[in-house]
């Protein structure tokens, strides 16, 4: 298709594509891709990061970004920088606090404005955040993009696990492979009383990483402290020691 | 517009239709949603929950419905009862376990058939539980019903509150009142120790609202019951005091 060839011209100096996705929202997929991101970056990697959840982007806050905008040099997008990883968000392309209201056809042209119209110069991996759900958005980066392979995030609990085998299938679907999953918010720890709360119930990510053949990347605790880095734009990058950073 | 003419024909007999909404996911939309049908129900009004995330319907595994399937009468559909709550889902039209890898004018496509060829019968009120985000499925929602108004779902964190910010202003430009936001995982209470977690930090609900001029509907804890009731299919409506249910 000729949005794949443009597509593949444009990133002719890119490596390899990581796509981090998963069906549900909320399971804290942005806060690990932007993590995801800044560890590889940290190993001496050259990393962009494209934040394509058009209808909620973060990673402009993720970053402490949000206030900043892209520069454009020949009618494209000089990616902003930030803990070495050259981000570009669909957040810049609408005023700040505005919905991005827009129906498929049109959520689509966005993307390939971002896509196709960024600089992203030399990396070694680019890191989508995508969107949730398996609408518009994924299906036109399933098209245009030869994906070297998908990181899956999920929270323990059951009902997230339903999402995760679709998001798996429809990756089958269109030939990427999946690199292995992520378990995020797995417990708890109380400090007042070093207590372990498996808060969103025991884990059900092993028995499905076994069903499908598929690598468990590493487990995230639930830490207050990542909800305040992130707030601040200040990405943790798991500074703790990251299971994901490690898996790479 | 057509599909507002028939809309109306078949909710005629719907006295007002609430839509409940959160730009972000995984803030507990769902999740409040069907404790608010519940809630509704046990105070003896006729109550309908329709589940128009086709993305991700989570309502027939909430009800624990997920394995039973809605009769078709008259090519229309009978929706399934739960805790006194008539439920369609458009998890109902797709193979368990697939997901729903659609464009967005087949999407839309789906939706309706949802709304109009379901026979909902006589109802005080049909709660909506909507997707993330601003896409089709809520410009269509919004051009093709009359709302009676919109519930907000949130996290107490600032990120998640960038969102409600564009949710609102979403429903203010079709014209559609905001009933109220409602805070949900709130804190955290250890049982090791008794002590309180603000795990997604201080609240910024009270703030926005305030700005908006909006009433906080109420606020639901982090309740590991929540999550283990869920996975089995029991709302919890809250039974322990419901802030929502009180609302109404
Ligand atoms: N391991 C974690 N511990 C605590 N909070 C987390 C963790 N991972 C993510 N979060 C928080 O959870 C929320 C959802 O994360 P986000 O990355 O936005 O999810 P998604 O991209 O899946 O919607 C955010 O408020 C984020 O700060
Ligand atoms: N008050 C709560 N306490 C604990 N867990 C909750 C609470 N509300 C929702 N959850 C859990 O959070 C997750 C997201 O909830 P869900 O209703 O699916 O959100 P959304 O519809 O916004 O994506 C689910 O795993 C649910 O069980
Ligand atoms: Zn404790």
């Amino acid at each position: 298709s000729p949005l794949a060839e443009q597509a593949a011209e444009t990133l002719r100096d890119v490596r390899s594509i990581i796509a981090v996705s998963s069906c549900k929202g909320g399971v804290g997929k942005s806060t690990v891709a932007a993590n995801l991101a800044v560890s590889l970056a940290r190993s001496g990697a050259a990393v962009g990061l494209l934040d394509a959840d058009i209808y909620g982007p973060s990673q402009p806050t993720l970053f402490g970004l949000a206030e900043k905008k892209p520069w454009v040099e020949d009618q494209r997008f000089v990616p902003l920088e930030g803990c070495g990883v050259r981000m570009m968000s669909a957040g810049y392309l609408f005023p700040p606090g505005e919905a991005a209201v827009l129906r498929g056809p049109m959520v689509s042209n966005v993307l390939q404005q971002i896509l196709l119209k960024t600089r992203w110069g030399g990396l070694d991996y680019l890191v989508l955040d995508m969107p949730p759900g398996t609408g518009d958005i994924q299906i036109t980066v399933c098209q245009a993009l030869r994906l070297t392979g998908a990181v899956i995030v999920s929270t323990p609990q059951k009902i997230s696990l339903l999402d995760v085998g679709k998001g798996i299938a429809m990756f089958d679907k269109v030939k990427v492979p999946i690199l292995g999953i992520v378990e995020n918010m797995s417990e708890f720890i109380c400090d007042g009383c070093d207590k372990h709360h498996a808060i969103f119930g025991p884990s059900g990510v092993p028995r499905l990483a076994e069903i499908y053949g598929i690598p468990v990347l590493g487990r995230i605790p639930f830490s207050p402290r990542i909800v305040t880095e992130s707030d601040r734009g200040r990405p943790p990058a798991f500074a703790d020691g990251t299971p994901e950073g490690a898996a790479y």
